[in-house]
């Protein structure tokens, strides 16, 4: 990465690969996906599907939002409750081959966007960290 | 700021000023901390004490790591435990003169830095979309 220059920079040189992203399944109940979302410190993760095809994020507010009762979090309703049914489809994905400011342009409203190929399966995910960390070495040059 | 260069900037100019930034006290129990992250959706946000001094942040995180037993979360300890016993107190902090490269440098390894005064006093907060907002801004120009 080193060579390169901010104009040279795509997606796949900057993003987390998909082996090293903490992430969750369709129908994981909301239990399990704020487990993993607890154990891994992450504000949010990714959701796949069974074949590895990228479908949303869920975050640890949407969970808590669904079951904050008036009077309590109604933690029961943890296990009847599964990840499709509130995670969040709009966020803004990237191929790979996208440019650093297509990269930068992204990550501007979202702390973090995932890159996905032509067919829909999921590559990794691209940070802010990984943004500012570029930004900041480029400026100092 | 349209003005400004990027070597003007400074983070008086960058930050959210305190007025609209949700905080929370040293001496609120962890249930009302929780309440208003979720409320506000925020993953964290600042501890100030009953004079307006800036003491720490505080994230969902940590309060469900504290409260996560064996079995399930133990929602009863909520009201049990104060939001000092778990604030994290080694946030960096920056002075509304700093600058623009100071900010950046600051927000690689942290979604927000606070703003104080030289005595401790509250400001504001700077966040790292602000900061990418401004990149963003100052290389398409
Ligand atoms: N275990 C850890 N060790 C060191 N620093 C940590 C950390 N967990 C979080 N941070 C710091 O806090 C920032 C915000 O994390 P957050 O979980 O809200 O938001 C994260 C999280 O939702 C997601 N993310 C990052 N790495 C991930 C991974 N390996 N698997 C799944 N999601 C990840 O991307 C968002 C932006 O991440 P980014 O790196 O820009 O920014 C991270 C990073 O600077
Ligand atoms: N209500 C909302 N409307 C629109 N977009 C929203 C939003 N809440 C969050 N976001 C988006 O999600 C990013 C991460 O928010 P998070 O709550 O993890 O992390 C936030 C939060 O912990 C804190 N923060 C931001 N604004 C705040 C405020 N007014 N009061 C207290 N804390 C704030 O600073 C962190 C970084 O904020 P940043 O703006 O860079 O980045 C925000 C923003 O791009």
């Amino acid at each position: 990465i080193q060579e390169l220059t901010l104009l040279d920079l795509k997606a796949e040189h900057l993003m987390i690969a998909s082996e090293k992203v903490a992430h969750v399944q369709m129908n994981n109940p909301l239990e399990h996906a704020l487990l993993i979302l607890v154990k891994s410190g992450y504000s949010a993760v990714p959701v796949l599907d069974t074949s590895y095809k990228f479908k949303g994020t869920i975050g640890k507010n949407v969970i808590l939002n669904r079951i904050l009762g008036l009077e309590r979090f109604e933690m029961e309703k943890l296990s009847e409750i599964e990840v499709h049914e509130v995670m969040n489809k709009t966020i803004p994905c990237l191929n790979r081959e996208d440019d650093f400011f297509t990269c930068l342009k992204t990550v501007i409203d979202y702390p973090f966007v995932c890159v996905v190929d032509d067919e829909g399966y999921f590559d990794g995910i691209l940070t802010r960290r990984a943004i500012l960390k570029q930004l900041n070495k480029y400026l100092h040059l």
